[in-house]
């Protein structure tokens, strides 16, 4: 289960405020997974005081509008991506990065699709730099697109360009994964469909044993 | 038994805090950054081992503007049916309270009723209507909350409230369950040119995968 409560000094109505917190929610929050596991109690409860004695914010798209949901969109995120480091047996966060799709919800579902991948997970966890589970995640998002146009890179080492598999140094990239584990970092899956205005993020971690043992020891 | 907000945090590690670039600054304190915002956390007994803190408070000094995202799953928890009827009903809320331990969900009425009870002392307490009390619940799913010991902690509970940075961080380790580290962070920032805050506290390690609306 994942909670969170949110708080601002921010002045704004009821209406306008409602929908920015389901915004940044589809933006952070909804784009964590760990297990694929959707809680019966998922909950996120935004207050906003109105005690910084700024201008009342009543229009969505306000200059004041953006800006505030610019810094809900960073809390929230900050806080998401927290949760899916600290997801259970994890050794490493991931963050898909998804660019050319027509808007952002379809590159959106695209990211999540491939940080949810049990098979992409566990080949993180494996330190295998396997760029087939990763195309084949983003293939059945759902989503359409032209596979002779997808390019996906980890982290700096391109694995694939216009749908086609490239010369890569296994050893380097097996070590970017490594490391990243080693460390508790971040492994940056980075993944072009096309040439549309769409970009979306999702973050994900790695899949270990300790995920199973965790979860077979705490009983209902 | 109830430990003292001071040593809520000695519990578990504060996570580190993954934020966007951006006008924004990073800035001490979680929930209670934002001006009004009084926060806690306590060992109330809830948890079926140890005794690490199990119950976590923030209020709001005045009416807040309330929103909410809740889980779609069509099996929800009896906070989260709460909740949604709550907002529905008003548009401000002045308190979240939020237990660790048991999840309260497939526990049908008498999860409900829990909760109504729960809400309704709290609200007496700060001499607050019950829909302005908001109600999370994460820990062991099937299970009722601990609903004697939740209810004879609330006066300590509302004792230990404090705006200071303590009582955001002892309120962010007082939700965790699984989670290895505790998850809070506050940002400043200018909008039209006023300086605001934004703050918040999370948890979650497992069984995450959220859609909520």
């Amino acid at each position: 289960t994942m909670l969170g409560v949110i708080t601002t000094d921010a002045l704004v109505t009821s209406t306008v405020w409602r929908k920015m917190v389901q915004v940044a929610v589809n933006r952070s929050f909804n784009q964590i997974t760990v297990d694929g596991d959707t809680s019966t109690n998922d909950a996120v409860i935004a207050l906003a005081s109105g005690l910084s004695g700024s201008n009342k914010i009543s229009s969505l798209n306000s200059s004041e509008a953006k800006q505030l949901q610019e810094c809900l969109d960073a809390v929230m995120q900050g806080l998401a991506k927290s949760i899916a480091w600290d997801g259970e047996g994890a050794t490493c966060l991931i963050e898909v990065t998804v660019t050319g799709a027509s808007c952002e919800a379809e590159a959106a579902k695209i990211a999540r699709s491939v940080a949810s991948s049990s098979l992409t997970k566990a080949a993180v966890y494996g330190r295998d730099p396997n760029w087939g589970r990763i195309a084949c995640a983003a293939g059945y998002a759902g989503i359409p697109f032209e596979a002779s146009k997808l390019r996906i890179s980890l982290g700096d080492i391109l694995l694939m360009d216009g749908g086609q598999p490239l010369p890569f140094d296994r050893a380097v990239a097996s070590n970017y994964l490594r490391k990243a584990g080693e460390t508790h970092g971040t492994v940056k899956i980075q993944i072009s469909i096309g040439d549309g205005p769409g970009s979306g993020l999702a973050w994900g971690c790695d899949l270990s044993y300790d995920y199973v043992k965790i979860n077979a020891e705490y009983t209902t | 038994v109830a430990s003292t907000a001071n040593e809520a945090w000695n519990y578990i590690p504060a996570a580190p805090i993954f934020l966007p670039e951006g006008s924004w600054k990073q800035i001490p304190g979680g929930v209670t950054a934002a001006k009004g915002f009084n926060a806690a956390g306590m060992y109330g007994g809830l948890r079926a081992k140890g005794e690490k803190p199990d119950l976590a408070l923030v209020t709001c000094d005045v009416d807040a503007i309330s929103a909410g995202a809740f889980t779609t799953n069509v099996v929800a928890a009896a906070p989260v049916i709460y909740c949604k009827k709550a907002l529905d009903f008003t548009p401000t809320a002045r308190a979240v309270l939020i237990n660790a331990g048991q999840a309260n969900a497939a526990t049908g009425d008498a999860g409900y009723q829990d909760v109504i009870e729960s809400s309704s002392a709290l609200a007496k307490l700060l001499q607050l209507k019950p829909e302005e009390v908001l109600i999370e619940s994460t820990g062991v799913i099937g299970q009722r909350i601990k609903k004697e010991a939740l209810l004879n902690s609330l006066p300590k509970l509302v004792n230990l409230l404090s705006p200071t940075i303590e009582g955001a961080d002892s309120a962010a380790v007082a939700i965790t369950t699984t989670d290895l580290v505790s998850k809070s962070v506050a940002i400043e920032s200018e909008v039209g040119g006023t300086r605001i805050r934004v703050g918040g506290m999370a948890k979650g390690s497992g069984m995450i995968h959220p859609n909520m609306a």
